[in-house]
């Protein structure tokens, strides 16, 4: 079988906050455009809603009680067992892989080498500016900078003079061109930070967003009947020094209402930032001759409460935290070849062009998992998913805790 | 095929009220999973107890439920886990994983 490229594209907190997912707020539109030539499973989810868990049960395809990771302080090949990862499983069959800014969760939960030499060809790269994100960088009302959670600058004044995100798109676009004319096929996979907090964003993007058009979220309470062991504090998001301010009281809260529309509008910035980001990498495959022989997946590690429940986290099992996009792009098959060189993913800049409307022509309602990704990729690029594991796995190296999703880019849905 | 699909997740405690490290507990801390499984039409989530030396789930131990009927709530914010008899659903989670 033929070998495709995998262009493996991660963000972070992000749920679906997308117009391809029926959010008629957000502006999202090289997303949507990536959408309407893939594959999109509408109901997809986390297996834990916190980074190091997720991204770590997703790369290896084991849930958390296999990985026993359930915060962010053990390396799963010493914890628990030697399992192989996703990026690991191309390199051995002779990809060439790249990890540029964050796809396993830094530090120990990936031996402070983002799991490399066994999952990528080259150390990992992350972007320099990420040392500034939650130090007193955005100025505030008073002038001064603070450590704030909201967080829109001007990214000539930022340490640098960029942000994460930028940097991550740069090193991106001149990975891909470095391999463009090589022989070996290439697994590249790329974090991006947002719209994980602080919202420290590029200001143009609040102005998609004006404050009077914002509404607050249509269950703005803790429930009633809700237990207390599933309510989580958002103490992350208390300390950010803005949040401070506000002398929220713990646990229950609430934020005062203009405050919340203040952190829904800054999310929905993050979004058509990171968005715009996913437009710049999508279409240098273009530039570069390799949308048909690329298959891109655009995903997230679990999603966040916009003040759902009383709520502005993840760490929870409620749908908006665990509910994830998961699009996949397989050339060929989700969307025609291109032969005549016209371009599949045009950058669409959200700042001065009209949305784009997302057709649901090949979306997909029925539940997945994250654990799913692992065999799908390595089906859908050509290579052969690994075999289901046992219901005890821990000796076992290569297997799959999810299921190969193949069978649902060729059978329509019914029921 | 014919089967239905279904989502698991899970998320842990170290008590069953809010503290400062109920966001996310150091492994050692942890008391407390929720195990949820999420289908079409419901979201049923058990909080079990919890060994974090053993990594053991106690099913005998059930400090709270949830289940979210999506048809009627699908912004699950009505919990009507006391409304049911979960005698059934118990017998489930006694199950091996």
């Amino acid at each position: 079988r033929e070998t495709r490229n995998v262009l493996f594209i991660i963000a972070d907190d992000l749920r679906t906050s997308l117009g391809c997912y029926g959010d008629s707020v957000v502006k999202s539109p090289n997303i949507d455009q990536l959408a309407s030539k893939s594959q999109v499973f509408l109901n997809a989810y986390a297996q834990q809603a916190v980074c190091a868990p997720s991204r770590t049960s997703m790369l290896t395809s084991r849930r958390p009680d296999t990985t026993r990771l359930y915060d962010f302080n053990s390396y799963w090949r010493v914890h628990s067992g030697n399992y192989t990862t996703l990026p690991q499983y191309f390199k051995d069959r002779g990809y060439f892989t790249m990890s540029v800014g964050k796809v396993f969760h830094p530090g120990i939960a990936s031996n402070y080498t983002d799991d490399y030499p066994y999952s990528w060809s080259t150390p990992a790269y992350h972007p320099p500016s990420f040392r500034y994100e939650k130090k007193k960088v955005c100025k505030g009302e008073d002038g001064k900078l603070h450590a704030n959670l909201l967080c829109a600058v001007d990214v000539a004044e930022q340490p640098g003079g960029t942000l994460p995100d930028l940097e991550s798109t740069d090193k991106a676009v001149q990975l891909l061109k470095s391999r463009a004319n090589k022989d070996d096929p290439f697994f590249l996979a790329v974090g991006f930070h947002k719209p994980h907090i602080p919202f420290r964003i590029p200001q143009e993007y609040l102005s998609l967003y004006p404050i009077e058009q914002m509404t607050l979220a249509p269950d703005p309470d803790v429930p009633k009947r809700l237990p207390p062991v599933a309510y989580n504090p958002w103490v992350d998001v208390r300390k950010r020094d803005d949040v401070q301010k506000l002398n929220i009281s713990f646990p229950y809260g609430p934020v005062p209402e203009d405050f919340q529309l203040r952190i829904r509008q800054y999310y929905y910035a993050a979004v058509s930032y990171m968005d715009a980001q996913v437009g710049r990498l999508v279409s240098a495959l273009d530039d570069l001759g390799l949308t048909n022989t690329t298959v891109v997946v655009f995903t997230s590690d679990h999603g966040w409460s916009l003040g759902e429940h009383g709520d502005w986290a993840k760490y929870s099992n409620f749908d908006v935290t665990t509910r994830v996009p998961l699009i996949f792009y397989v050339p060929g098959l989700t969307a025609q070849y291109d032969w005549l060189g016209e371009s599949t993913f045009p950058f669409i800049d959200v700042l001065t062009q009209s949305e784009y409307h997302f057709k649901y022509d090949t979306v997909r309602r029925q539940l997945v998992e994250l654990v799913d990704v692992f065999p799908t990729v390595s089906h859908m690029a050509g290579l052969r998913a690994p075999k289901p594991c046992a219901d005890v796995s821990f000796q076992e190296e290569l297997c799959t805790e999810g299921h190969n999703l193949a069978y649902t880019f060729q059978h329509v849905e019914t029921g | 095929k014919n089967e239905e699909a279904v989502s698991f997740s899970q998320y842990p405690r170290p008590a069953d009220t809010p503290q400062m490290n109920s966001d996310l507990p150091d492994l050692k801390d942890i008391k407390v999973m929720g195990y949820s499984v999420r289908s079409w039409d419901y979201r049923y989530t058990l909080w079990l107890g919890f060994n974090p030396k053993t990594f053991q789930v106690n099913v005998s131990d059930v400090h709270a439920g949830e289940l979210y009927v999506l048809a009627d709530d699908p912004t699950e914010d009505n919990n009507v886990y006391s409304d049911f008899d979960h005698s059934v659903m118990k017998n489930m989670a006694s199950l091996p994983p």
